[in-house]
């Protein structure tokens, strides 16, 4: 068998609150989509539920303890090993490596350079509207600009007239336009910005959860015989503008219900911008009539706690912050080619969309981990899968702390 | 392949009690490390003193533990962790 392109697509946050898995309220109909088409897993874990050391455990398949990343503050290959990772070694392959967005967390993490050269064909590409994400840019009841957790705005205001996640998705579209008559194979990763906090998300989104639809977390409080040392006190989020204002008390909070119910909303908002993103996306790879020469994989950093246990973060290892989503779409494998040119992944607006659209059987409920994705993804892509790491694997550049799933595509579940 | 399915994370904390850094300690702060076990059945989660310097655990330094039995409570609010006979589990985490 050929080789396999590659489409590895991240969103940041993004708990499984998504229509194929089961959540009744949410718009992500793209996704869905996908899914559809896609081996999904369905009980998929996290190593750490925080972006840096998450992300740099997913792309080494090495866990916390192998890369010691527990913080921000380290590059791997100087702090630890100089480990091989996911698109390095598809690059080492002979593979066109491409980053967009948020992929690597950036900064010290990732040696300032999204581990460029190492990782990437050419430098990492990141939205300039980003500059602005954490700053004052969302209007208040007063006017003013301030900056907010809950910041919806209308994009025709935004500066350069647009979000992080559009300008990434328009990079990535034109990156697989280049890319769309070469016979080189490419890996593509396509990092989202969102759902991550601040919720600055066009507006309209907003319209698809009214607020009285939202209802606050099944189980708001801080459970009764949860150690103190097990809970986090989602800081982040208490030092936006709009939060501050709340005079919420430290550590437990909480926050009152309405401002719950709204952050709910705004949550959901973001995933169906975020889906937006994702089916457009998608569907430039089926104009470009790549959707049946390449794999896609979607997945997240790690969850996000919606109010449940008093949570509003990742931060801990409670499921709801440590389970994502996660789905590997394979020409042929998981759906049939499609030879007659009708359309793989048309693009669905959710804001026509009436119903749910998942309809999949080719589900796997058992635990995996997302330092299984090197090693799945090498393998369906049509290289070899790296070996497994010895107990101790400091010296050891390419290897993993995973296991490859591919042989579980096609095989009926145990246990 | 026969065996159990299983998942592992892990938090670290820089004290017992939540503090302004409890979210995302440094390195240097990291006093306490979480590991969970999940499978189907439970979340097991041992909460271990932790020296960021050598990166060791200790693993008869057990500062607090969580056990949720996911059939009766997916949400994983009711800890019974002090229910239960942990020599089993503490072989099986480490």
């Amino acid at each position: 068998r050929g080789r396999r392109n590659v489409l590895f697509i991240i969103a940041d946050d993004l708990r499984t609150s998504l229509g194929c898995y089961g959540d009744s309220l949410v718009k992500s109909p793209n996704i869905d989509q996908l899914a559809s088409k896609s081996q999904v897993f369905l009980n998929a874990y996290a190593q750490q539920s925080v972006c840096a050391p998450s992300r740099t455990s997913i792309l080494t398949s090495r866990r916390p303890d192998t890369t010691r990343l527990y913080d921000f503050k380290s590059y791997w290959r100087v702090h630890s090993g100089n480990y091989t990772t996911m698109p390095q070694y598809f690059k080492s392959k002979g593979y066109l490596t491409l980053s967009v967005g948020k992929v690597f967390h950036p900064g010290i993490a990732s040696n300032h350079t999204d581990d460029y050269p190492y990782s990437w064909s050419i430098p990492a590409y990141h939205p300039a509207s980003f500059t602005y994400e954490k700053k004052k840019m969302c209007k208040g009841e007063d006017g003013k600009l301030h900056a907010n957790l809950l910041c919806a705005v209308n994009v025709t205001q935004q500066p350069g007239g647009t979000l992080p996640d559009m300008e990434s998705t328009d990079e990535a579209v034109r990156l697989l336009k280049s890319r769309a008559s070469d016979d080189n194979p490419f890996f593509l990763a396509v990092g989202f910005h969102k759902p991550h906090i601040p919720f600055r998300i066009p507006q309209e989104y907003l319209s698809l959860y009214p607020i009285e639809e939202i209802t606050l977390a099944p189980d708001p409080d801080v459970p009764k015989l949860l150690p103190p040392v097990a809970y986090n006190p989602w800081t982040d989020v208490r030092r936006r503008d709009d939060v501050q204002k709340l005079n919420i008390s430290f550590p437990y909070g909480p926050i009152p219900k309405d401002f719950q119910l709204r952050i709910r909303q705004h949550y959901y908002a973001a995933v169906s911008y975020m889906d937006a993103q994702v089916g457009r996306l998608l569907s430039a790879l089926d104009e470009l009539r790549l959707s049946n020469s390449t794999v896609v994989v979607f997945t997240s950093d790690h969850g996000w706690s919606l109010g449940e246990h008093g949570e509003w973060a990742k931060y801990s290892n409670f499921d709801v912050a440590t389970q994502v989503p996660l789905m590997f779409y394979v020409p042929g494998v998981t759906s049939h080619r499609n030879w007659r040119g009708e359309s793989t992944f048309p693009y669905i607006d959710a804001f026509n969309q009436s119903q749910h659209s998942f309809n999949n059987d080719k589900v796997i409920k058992n635990m995996v981990e997302l330092v299984d994705v090197f090693p799945t993804v090498s393998y369906l892509a049509g290289l070899r899968a790296p070996k497994r790491c010895p107990d101790v694997s400091f010296q050891e550049e390419l290897c993993t702390e995973g296991a490859n799933r591919a042989h579980i595509f096609r095989r009926p579940e145990r246990g | 392949e026969n065996g159990e399915a299983v998942s592992f994370s892990q938090y670290p904390r820089p004290a017992n009690t939540p503090q302004e850094n409890s979210d995302l300690p440094d390195l240097k702060d990291i006093k306490i490390m979480g590991y969970s076990l999940r499978t189907w059945d439970y979340r097991y989660t041992l909460w271990l003193g932790f020296n960021p310097n050598t990166f060791q655990v200790n693993v008869s330094d057990v500062h607090a533990g969580e056990l949720y039995m996911l059939a009766s409570d997916p949400g994983q609010d009711n800890n019974v962790y002090s229910d239960f006979d942990h020599s089993v589990m503490m072989t099986k985490m480490t």
